[in-house]
């Protein structure tokens, strides 16, 4: 996958769901 | 349990939808499919009664999605006391919608050369889930991001054993599809999405826990209601 950016933007997501 | 089809879609064992005796002796069973974008309506007719059937016909009131019939109910010969005949009838979804109750509620009408008779079945959502349903990734962030929470819904699939690639695997089959996985703190979180036929996407969070057979789905979408349904085809998928 090229790195876009929305590979660390998906794990912030998930991240900020994990931990709110 | 159901039986998987070539595509993976899940396909619901077949039930009696109409009693013979509700039927003046017709008995009706059914399931339904989706297979490359074709939604059928699969029909068992059984004659429990002493006379000869013929002159069959089948109209669906409006519903939710606009599902009909694409061609007629195709019964080639009439149907002699005793005997029994298997039909795929094709449907589209360009019919008259009116929002049901609940949303996956299908109101039918068959006429045979007795009488009209009528019944209501549920059809699972995902004969509604269409085959480009994979969002783009970053209207994925963006549409999560713009869905007020509000318009989130939680739910637990309960005692569904499976890793997240399975899971994966097996929604997808029927056209659920997984945009991004994670592993945050030793759980995976899929991001999911699916388009209903009238263009409604919705979008889901599963969580995934080792050695936990509970998973947490959360949904979100612009219209709320599809909700419930849509959680209920996850655990039919998943559990069967």
């Amino acid at each position: 996958e090229l790195d876009d950016g929305l590979d660390e933007a998906f794990s912030r997501l998930a991240q900020s769901r994990t931990n709110p | 349990s159901g039986v998987g089809t070539l595509s993976g879609s899940y396909v619901a064992p077949k039930t009696v939808w109409l009693p013979a005796m509700k039927a003046k002796g017709l008995e009706i069973s059914g399931t339904f499919t989706r297979q490359g974008g074709t939604i059928s309506m699969d029909l068992q007719l059984t004659n429990k009664a002493l006379q000869v059937m013929t002159d069959f016909a089948i109209q669906f009131n409006r519903n939710s999605f606009g599902l009909a019939p694409a061609a007629p109910l195709q019964v080639h010969a009439p149907l002699s006391p005793n005997q029994t005949v298997e039909i795929s009838l094709p449907l589209n979804t360009v019919g008259s919608v009116m929002k049901m109750e609940p949303l996956n509620n299908l109101q039918v009408a068959v006429k045979n050369n007795i009488d009209v008779f009528y019944f209501s079945t549920l059809y699972p959502l995902h004969i509604v889930f269409v085959e480009d349903g994979k969002m783009e990734r970053q209207l994925f962030l963006a549409t999560w991001k713009d869905i007020p929470n509000e318009n989130e819904a939680q739910f637990q699939i309960r005692d569904c054993p499976l890793n997240a690639d399975a899971v994966s695997s097996r929604l997808q089959g029927s056209n659920i599809f997984t945009v991004a996985k994670r592993n945050v703190e030793g759980q995976d979180m899929l991001y999911q999405s699916l388009k209903l036929t009238n263009g409604i996407w919705v979008l889901a969070e599963l969580r995934i826990q080792p050695g936990n057979p509970n998973l947490t789905l959360s949904l979100k979408c612009r219209a709320p209601e599809v909700s419930q349904q849509v959680f209920q085809t996850y655990e039919t998928i998943l559990k069967n």
